[in-house]
C-alpha cells in the first residue's frame, strides 16, 4: 500500500486561495474545497500528481454536471445572443457564423441591436467577413420587427442557422429584460419558430455578478447555454462553478480573442486545469 | 446585510461592551467573506483584514459606541479611508488643447466614455474635438464619429491612416489649428498582457503626452481588476473611470484598483446615455460594497 499524499490545511489553504483569485467566490469555494477534502481522504491519491488529477476531476465534473449541449435541429434553428454590456456577443456571432458556414449550416444573421451606436455595421462587417447575409434595419427601429423580417428572410433562403444579435442590457433594467422576452415571443409565436434558443455571452473579467446575470436573464428569457469570453486575459471565469451548482446549462464556447478564429469548444478538464494556474 | 451580521455576532457573544480579540474574530471572518463577496480581490482583502483587526484593538473604547458601532466605524473609516477623498478633478493641460486619453480592456466603456466627457466638457464651454485610435474593431471609428454627433462635438479622422501614433499626432495639430480647447483621444480595447498592444498604448501617450491617461474599468470585474490595474499603472495612468456601475455590481473592483495604483477614481459611468456620468463619492461606494 502506497503512503498518501497528505491532505492538511496548508493544502486546503492554497486550494482556496487559488479558486478565490480564480472569481469562484467565497462560499463556493468553500463547499468545493471540502468536496475536494473528503473525495481525497477516501481516495487517498499515491503523490501530488495524483491529487492534482483527482482536484482537476473533480472540478470539471461539477463543470459538466450542466446538461449537455443540444444539437441543432433539421429546419430552421434560431439562436438570440444576449448578455450584458461589452460581454462579447456581437464578436462571438461573428467567430459563431464562420464555423456554422464551415460545418456546412446555412447561416443568417439578424441585427436586432437597433440602439447602440454603430452596433448593426459592426455586426454587418462580420457577416462579409464569413460571407452570410444579415439583416438590419435603422438605428431606432424594433428588434423584434428585425427578428421577424430576419426569420421570413431565412425561410425564404432556406437557412438552417439564424444567430440574432441583441443589445446590451443590464439585467437589473426590467423594461430591457422585457424587450428580450418580447423579442423571443415574436419569434417563437408570431413567426412560429420551433428551434429557439437564447445563449447568454459571459465576460470572464466578471465576478460575482455574471451569477446575478444568468439568474435575472434566465428569469426573462430561459438560457439554453452560456459563453465564456476573454478567457485569453488572465481572468479564470470561476464564477461558472456557483452558477453550475445552480443551473443546469451546458458551456457552449469559449472566447479566446478578437479574431474570427478565436473561439473554442468548451472542455471541462482543461478549463478546471487553467483554474488552478 | 454586512452591518446586521456585525449586530448578531457581537450580540451573541455579549461580553463586556468593548472590543475583544474573541468577538472580533469572527466579525474580521465576516467581513472577509462580505469583501471577497463583493469582488474586492484577495491580496487586498488580506491587507484590509490586517489594517482593521491592528485598528480594532488598538482602538480606545469609545463610550458612546457598542463595540458592534465602534467596529462597523472603523471599517467603514478605513475603506473610505482606501478609496480615496472625492473630486479629484479632471486636470486642464499648460496649453491647448489639453489631451485626454482613455485606455482599457475590451468592452469596458471606453467609446461611450469619450461621448459622456465630450458632452459634460462642452456644456462647461470648452470647445471640444475627439479623435478615435481604434483601428481595430469592426466600425470603432463609425462608433464615436455617431456618438461625436449625438454630444454635439467634433469630430476628426485622418482617412487612410492606420497608425494610431501618427493618426494621435495629426490629431493634436488639427485641434492646435482649429483653437480647441479639449482633444478627447479613444483607444482600441487591448489585453494588459498583449505586450504588442501595452507598446502601443505607450508609444501615443509619448508622442501626445495626454494631461489625463484614463484607465476605464468595468464596475463588475473580479479578481482580475489587481492584474489589468498593475499592468497599465506604468504607462501613466493619471485616473480611473468605474462603468456600468448602474447595475447590481457590489463594485469590489473600486477597492482593487485604487490599492494597485494609488491613482484617484475620477468618475463613475452610470448608463448608457451620454449624460450618465458622475463623479466620485466614497462613501456611497463604501455603503455599497457592505452592503
Ligand atoms: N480579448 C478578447 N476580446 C474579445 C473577446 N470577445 C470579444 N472581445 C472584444 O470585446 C469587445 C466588445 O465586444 P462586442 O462583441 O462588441 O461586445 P458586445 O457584447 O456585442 O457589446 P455591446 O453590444 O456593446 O453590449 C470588442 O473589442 C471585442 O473585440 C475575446 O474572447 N477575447
Ligand atoms: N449600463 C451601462 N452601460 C455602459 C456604460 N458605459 C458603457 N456602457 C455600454 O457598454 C458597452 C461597451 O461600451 P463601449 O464604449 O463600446 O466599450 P469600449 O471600451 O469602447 O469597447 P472596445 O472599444 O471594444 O474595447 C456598450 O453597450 C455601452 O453602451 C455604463 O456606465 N452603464
Ligand atoms: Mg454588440
Ligand atoms: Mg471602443
Amino acid at each position: 500500500i502506497g503512503r498518501a499524499v497528505k491532505i492538511d490545511d496548508e493544502f486546503c489553504e492554497r486550494l482556496e486561495e487559488a479558486l478565490l483569485l480564480s472569481d469562484v467566490g467565497a462560499s463556493t469555494a468553500a463547499l468545493i474545497v471540502d468536496e475536494i477534502k473528503s473525495k481525497a481522504m477516501e481516495k487517498r491519491p499515491a503523490d501530488a500528481e495524483a491529487l492534482n488529477a483527482l482536484v482537476v476531476d473533480i472540478l470539471a465534473e461539477i463543470l459538466e454536471s450542466g446538461a449537455a449541449a443540444e444539437p441543432l435541429a433539421p429546419g430552421l434553428n434560431v439562436v438570440m445572443m444576449m448578455g450584458v454590456n461589452g460581454s462579447g456577443k456581437t464578436t462571438t456571432i461573428g467567430k459563431l457564423a464562420m464555423r456554422y458556414k464551415a460545418e456546412g449550416r446555412k447561416v443568417m444573421l439578424a441585427a436586432c441591436d437597433t440602439f447602440r451606436a454603430a452596433a448593426s455595421e459592426q455586426l454587418e462587417i462580420w457577416a462579409k467577413r464569413s460571407d452570410v447575409p444579415i439583416i438590419r434595419q435603422r438605428e431606432g427601429a424594433d428588434p423584434s420587427a428585425v427578428m421577424y423580417d430576419a426569420i421570413q428572410a431565412a425561410r425564404a433562403r432556406g437557412a438552417d442557422l439564424l444567430i440574432a444579435d441583441t443589445a446590451g442590457r443590464l439585467h437589473t433594467q426590467s423594461n430591457l429584460m422585457r424587450e428580450l422576452q418580447k423579442i423571443q415571443r415574436v419569434a417563437v409565436e408570431k413567426a412560429g419558430v420551433e428551434n429557439f434558443r437564447a445563449w447568454l455571452v459571459l465576460d470572464s473579467t466578471i465576478g460575482r455578478n455574471s451569477y446575478n446575470q444568468v439568474q435575472q436573464f434566465g428569469q426573462a428569457v430561459p438560457v439554453d447555454a452560456l459563453v465564456l469570453t476573454k478567457m485569453d486575459g488572465t481572468a479564470r471565469g470561476g464564477v461558472v462553478f456557483s452558477i453550475l451548482k445552480e443551473w443546469r446549462m451546458p458551456i457552449m464556447f469559449v472566447g479566446v480573442g478578437e479574431k474570427m478564429e478565436d473561439l473554442l469548444p468548451f472542455n471541462a478538464s482543461e478549463f478546471s486545469r487553467a483554474l488552478l494556474g | 446585510s454586512f452591518t446586521e451580521k456585525l449586530g448578531g455576532i457581537f450580540r451573541k457573544l455579549g461580553g463586556k461592551g468593548r472590543i475583544t480579540e474573541s468577538n472580533v474574530q469572527e466579525a474580521l471572518r465576516e467581513l472577509r467573506f462580505t469583501l471577497l463577496d463583493a469582488d474586492v480581490n484577495f491580496e487586498v482583502v488580506k491587507k484590509f483584514i490586517a489594517n482593521v483587526k491592528e485598528a480594532a484593538m488598538g482602538e480606545e473604547v469609545l463610550k458612546s459606541l457598542t463595540p458592534h458601532q465602534q467596529f462597523f466605524k472603523i471599517v467603514k473609516d478605513n475603506l473610505i479611508d482606501m478609496l480615496g477623498g472625492e473630486h479629484a478633478a479632471l486636470a486642464t493641460g499648460p496649453k491647448k488643447p489639453t489631451v485626454y486619453l482613455l485606455c482599457g480592456l475590451q468592452g469596458s466603456g471606453k467609446t461611450t466614455t469619450c461621448g459622456k466627457l465630450a458632452g459634460q466638457q462642452s456644456k462647461k464651454g470648452k470647445r471640444v474635438l475627439a479623435t478615435p485610435l481604434d483601428i481595430y474593431r469592426p466600425a470603432a471609428i463609425e462608433q464615436l464619429r455617431i456618438v461625436a454627433g449625438k454630444t454635439g462635438v467634433s469630430f476628426f479622422f485622418p482617412e487612410g491612416d492606420n497608425d494610431p501614433v501618427s493618426i494621435a499626432r495629426k490629431a493634436v495639430s488639427h485641434a492646435e489649428d482649429n483653437n480647441y480647447d479639449l482633444l478627447l483621444l479613444d483607444t482600441a480595447g487591448r489585453l494588459h498582457v498583449d505586450e504588442k498592444m501595452m507598446e502601443e498604448v505607450r508609444a501615443i501617450i509619448s508622442a501626445v503626452n495626454p494631461t489625463e491617461v484614463l484607465l476605464v474599468v468595468d464596475g463588475m470585474t473580479g479578481q482580475d481588476a489587481v492584474n489589468i490595474a498593475t499592468s497599465f499603472d506604468p504607462v501613466g495612468v493619471t485616473g480611473i473611470v468605474l462603468t456600468k456601475m448602474d447595475g447590481d455590481t457590489r463594485g469590489g473592483a473600486a477597492l482593487s484598483v485604487k490599492y494597485a495604483t494609488g491613482k484617484p477614481i475620477k468618475l463613475i459611468g452610470t448608463g448608457e446615455k451620454f449624460d450618465a456620468l458622475e463623479s466620485f463619492h466614497p462613501d456611497r461606494f463604501v455603503s455599497r460594497i457592505l452592503d
